[in-house]
């Protein structure tokens, strides 16, 4: 006895001569409605169609899965942040969101001001019955080496996300701060703003949203390298082995949809 | 020097394993993580008088003892009597990228019920 099942149902495999015409149309409605079955089982309406393949899974997502499922503890130390319980307790699903790169605008304020950039997201796809219970929005900033100066005197950077609260207008946007951080660019690695307040609003009242703006202040006025550090957007020549699709920023939504338990760390069966 | 005995096969209710594998419906597309993962199943029988160890209720076993007098009252069901969650990486209908806990996908324990 086979200990190794197939989710192709035996009955479906079966071949009856002289009604071999009708079997396999029997046994494809048979497998259709089994896959509808399960396919409605996981929450989904169709069978997903990745439009690329290999698929492109943000890193972050794949260590939160190996974190949560307990293969993080066999990962060998390579997974770099530590696993969100206070977010993860109080959610069961967890969705990423990359920014709609055509509708990304830069929007120039004025002379001596510092330039956001905008992101509008998609979350169309958060079902009704999900409520989300926090949200992060990742950015990847990348080292820069100073030649010949003294890292630690230089690259204060100042990171502000904001909500963007009306339709912009030429030369004003109206926002309101979420989340600030002080950095220095001398190290490499994931920064998360917690975006809560903006997201939970917009998935609750199910309307159109004017995005999050994300501003980078150089505060020792280093006109070296400027906009390197905090990658928000594509770069115009892509270094060898960058992937962009890994380094984009990076919307990340808590929610639990009402059904079953939240994604506390488990260790490995 | 004492007879060797056969080893008796346990016939009785009690979990098998069962690795379910997303790949043999082209699933593993979409299904990012785990690629499969083993769910067990129960199966076997509830003969009686039911042990402890058979995970049964009262019921279970007054439905048994009626079984030993009428055949038209079945046995008790060897059934999964606790189930445990799995979380899955997949993309959805729209190339988003989900992680999501997914309750009662495999058996832990099974039971004469």
């Amino acid at each position: 006895e086979s200990n190794h099942a197939s989710l192709i149902p035996e009955e479906g495999k079966k071949k009856v001569p002289g009604l071999q015409g009708r079997w396999d149309a029997q046994s494809h409605e048979l497998l259709r409605d089994f896959e509808a079955t399960l396919l409605h089982m996981f929450g989904l309406k169709k069978r997903p169609r990745p439009s690329r393949s290999p698929a492109a899974v943000p890193r972050y997502m794949l260590d939160l899965y190996r974190l949560q499922s307990g293969e993080g503890d066999e990962s060998g130390g390579e997974i770099a942040f530590e696993y969100p319980e206070r977010s993860a307790s109080r959610a069961n699903t967890v969705r990423g969101f990359h920014h709609e790169e055509h509708m990304e605008r830069v929007h120039e304020l004025g002379e001596g001001e510092a330039t956001p950039l905008r992101f509008l997201f998609n979350l169309s796809s958060i079902p009704e019955d999900e409520l989300l219970s926090s949200a992060e929005l990742r950015l990847y900033r990348q080292q820069i080496a100073e030649a010949g100066g003294d890292d630690n005197k230089t690259g204060l950077h100042r990171i502000n996300v904001y909500e963007v609260l009306k339709a912009p207008r030429p030369g004003q946007l109206i926002t309101q701060l979420l989340d600030t951080r002080l950095v220095r660019h001398n190290a490499s690695r994931w920064e998360s703003f917690d975006v809560s307040p903006a997201v939970l609003r917009w998935t609750r009242e199910r309307r159109p949203n004017h995005g999050l703006a994300v501003e980078v202040l150089h505060l020792d006025r280093t006109p070296r390298r400027r906009g390197e550090h905090v990658r928000v957007s594509r770069s115009l020549h892509q270094e060898p082995g960058e992937d962009w699709e890994q380094l984009r920023p990076l919307l990340v939504t808590f929610g639990h949809d009402g059904k079953g338990h939240p994604l506390t760390k488990r260790t490995k069966r | 020097s004492p007879k060797q005995r056969g080893r008796k096969r346990n016939r009785n209710c009690r979990r098998h394993a069962l690795y379910v594998d997303f790949s043999d419906v082209g699933w593993n597309d979409w299904i990012v993580a785990p690629p499969g993962y083993q769910a067990y199943y129960c199966h076997g029988e509830c003969p009686f008088p039911l042990a402890d160890h058979l995970n049964s209720t009262n019921h279970a076993i007054v439905q048994t003892l009626v079984n030993s007098v009428n055949n038209n009252i079945p046995k008790a069901c060897c059934v999964p009597t606790e189930l445990s969650a799995i979380s899955m990486l997949y993309l959805d209908e729209n190339d988003k990228v989900v992680l999501k806990n997914y309750q009662e996908m495999v058996v832990e324990g099974c039971g004469c019920r």
